[in-house]
């Protein structure tokens, strides 16, 4: 099954 | 205070199409260097950035930092009572409540007004880092847009392969599958013609993507004759369309990943 990181779990946050 | 200036409606009207489908409310950052602007879909998969600097426009001046909240589709709808070719003025005063916008013809003989409420928006911001790419595919965007629609007739999701010879777009569905190579053509002059295509390439680089968002991100393709796609390994998808000399959007796409 394919799923998605969220972009947060990539860059940091602010 | 500040007040923006673009001669022609057309450029912002193409802005605000492009990010409203995946964004429905945003933050507008406006500094001195200019305007900037970054927010996710609901999903938090895909991230949309505009950066617009001062010198782009006609008139700028921003004298404090300010962040105006916007309603896109106010925005939008208020954008199409322009005609392309008006010149458009942005405004605010300083804990100003509604942003005002007016439209000007180019034979300076009308002149409208309008004001939208700005809003309150609590988002979450991202520090997205400068990054060294595996590969940077730069093509035609109107070809994105068009690879897009097509793939969209089969399947829900698009693989990417960018290698030496050149990309590949593919996908598969219920009724089928397809692909589609653009080859790598080592310098885009006159003579290729503009729908070539380029690849530059460290290591060859593969990433599965939800169709949906691309078709959003075409909506982009009337800013930019050109779109760069930008892969690295375990890294979102950067799509990059540049805003004729004062800036660019970018939009970040969190790959399909299998569980």
């Amino acid at each position: 099954r394919n799923c998605q990181r969220q972009i947060v779990e990539y860059f940091g946050e602010v | 205070m500040i007040e923006a200036v673009l001669p022609q409606a057309s450029l912002l009207k193409k802005i605000i199409e492009a990010i409203k489908e995946l964004v429905s409310e945003a933050n507008f950052d406006f500094s001195e260097t200019g305007i900037r602007l970054q927010a996710m879909d609901k999903s938090h998969i895909a991230l949309s950035f505009l950066h617009l600097r001062n010198d782009g426009f006609s008139e700028y001046r921003c004298d404090r930092s300010q962040t105006l909240g916007i309603n896109l589709e106010s925005f939008s709808k208020v954008l199409k009572c322009a005609a392309n070719d008006d010149q458009v003025q942005i405004k605010a005063t300083d804990k100003a409540e509604s942003l005002s916008i007016s439209f000007e013809s180019t034979a300076k003989d009308r002149v409208s007004e309008f004001n939208v409420k700005l809003m309150d928006i609590d988002i979450d911001s991202v520090d997205v880092p400068d990054m060294d790419y595996q590969a940077t595919v730069n093509m035609s965007s109107q070809e994105f847009a068009r690879i897009v629609r097509d793939m969209m007739t089969i399947g829900e999701a698009i693989t990417i392969d960018a290698t030496k010879q050149g990309v590949k777009f593919s996908t598969s569905g219920d009724a089928g599958e397809g692909n589609i190579l653009l080859r790598h053509r080592k310098t885009i002059d006159e003579e290729d013609g503009p729908s070539s295509t380029s690849v530059e390439i460290n290591e060859p680089v593969s990433h599965s993507l939800a169709l949906k968002f691309l078709a959003n991100f075409a909506k982009a393709a009337p800013l930019a004759d050109r779109v760069s796609i930008n892969l690295i390994e375990d890294a979102p998808v950067m799509f990059e369309f540049k805003i004729s000399d004062m800036g660019h959007i970018r939009f970040y796409l969190a790959p399909q990943i299998e569980e």
